[in-house]
């Protein structure tokens, strides 16, 4: 997966993310694809979440599924999720073993903690501390934006709580930050680099050029785009404007 | 560096535009309404979804079944219990969307702690 916050110019915040999906989960060699990844890309569907007869927040899911990897809550905050690979014994299957036993029976599971702090969090400020030390079932990266331009921040999670929070303004580019599935300190995957390349493009963009379709041409260049992305969501918290793009990569690309 | 044509290119060089909000129109618009009780939330989605939802869930079956024979009853047991200790709303959702889809209730589950499942 890669996540982007940037801040434009003007101050304002946009929010984007390809959403990767299937590795591993069966290559089909005839098409060259992921098994997975082709069958999730017919089920993507935004949703608006209404609450006391207005939307509470908006979000895109698979059918079928009731938790969440990205949402938005107009005027307030945005949250998209990434993958998190950590030591055998501190992953999600674990989590649930733990879960299962009643070792950890209050931990989340990490796309309903994603929900709950959607429908319970009514600022960017609680929705970092609520995504920050709520107990949960398997590492991951919030990546969290807001609506002013120093309110962008990954939270580094592991089950009790984060080991690290990284703000935007304390980045080499204090205007945007790209996540990738790798900590903030450290060097990707030489096989697995779509940090280096992304933020390559996000500052050929430049801040003057932010917005949804400078940032949609960045996470559609490769190796960002690759043969796992399923869709690409572009959000700007202040208007409200959430558009999913269904992607893919045929032909000649990198499978992950 | 990966090797051509597999390699980095951010399309911004060639002054490539991707971008056509139209694209989005693709992506269909559900409310979820959660002043509803849990069991109808769903529905809607779950019933046009059906036949992708099934489709998911056997090809996620046939890609665990070849090396582990028992892997049908497990996911169906072991994860339909579970459903019984997942905490509401999550709880009667699944179920609700077991029941439209006409899918075992435990592979709903299984769908839905996917990242958990997945994330080593």
């Amino acid at each position: 997966c890669t996540s982007v916050i940037a801040v434009d110019d003007r101050g304002k915040v946009w929010h984007a993310r390809n959403l990767d999906f299937g590795l591993f989960l069966g290559w089909d060699p005839k098409v060259h694809d992921w098994m997975i990844s082709a069958v999730l890309r017919k089920m993507v569907v935004n949703i608006n979440w209404y609450r006391d007869g207005k939307i509470l927040y908006k979000s895109n899911n698979f059918a079928g599924f009731v938790g969440i990897y990205n949402g938005m809550k107009q005027g307030e905050f945005t949250v998209t999720a990434n993958e998190r690979f950590v030591e055998k014994d501190q992953g999600g299957r674990t989590g649930i073993m733990k879960w299962l036993s009643g070792e950890m029976a209050d931990a989340k599971w990490m796309t309903w903690l994603t929900r709950e702090t959607m429908e319970n969090c009514n600022s960017y400020e609680e929705a970092k501390e609520h995504l920050s030390n709520t107990e949960m079932l398997s590492p991951v990266y919030y990546i969290l934006s807001g609506t002013k331009p120093d309110q962008a921040c990954i939270i580094t999670r592991s089950w009790e709580k984060a080991d690290s929070v990284t703000e935007i303004t304390s980045r080499k580019d204090p205007w945007f930050i790209l996540q990738t599935n790798y900590d903030p300190d450290v060097e990707p995957l030489y096989l697995d680099d779509r940090q280096t390349p992304g933020d390559n493009c996000m500052r050929k963009l430049g801040r003057r050029n932010v917005g949804f379709q400078g940032i949609y041409n960045v996470l559609s260049s490769r190796t960002n785009l690759n043969k796992l992305t399923t869709y690409t969501v572009l959000i700007q918290t202040d208007t409200g404007a959430f558009e999913t793009h269904l992607q893919s990569c045929p032909g000649d690309c990198w499978p992950f | 560096d990966l090797p051509a044509p597999y390699s980095d290119h951010c399309i911004l060089d060639d002054g490539t535009n991707l971008y056509d909000p139209k694209n989005a129109d693709a992506v269909p618009w559900y409310n979820v309404d959660l002043d509803k009780p849990p069991k109808e939330r769903w529905v809607q989605i779950a019933t046009d979804y059906k036949d992708h939802i099934h489709e998911l869930i056997e090809t996620l079956k046939g890609l665990i079944l070849p090396s582990h024979p028992d892997a049908l009853s497990l996911i169906d047991d072991f994860f339909g219990e579970m459903n019984l200790k997942i905490a509401q709303p999550y709880q009667d959702e699944i179920a609700s969307i077991a029941e439209a889809t006409d899918i075992p209730v435990g592979e709903i589950v299984m769908y839905n702690i996917f990242y958990e499942i997945f994330t080593v």
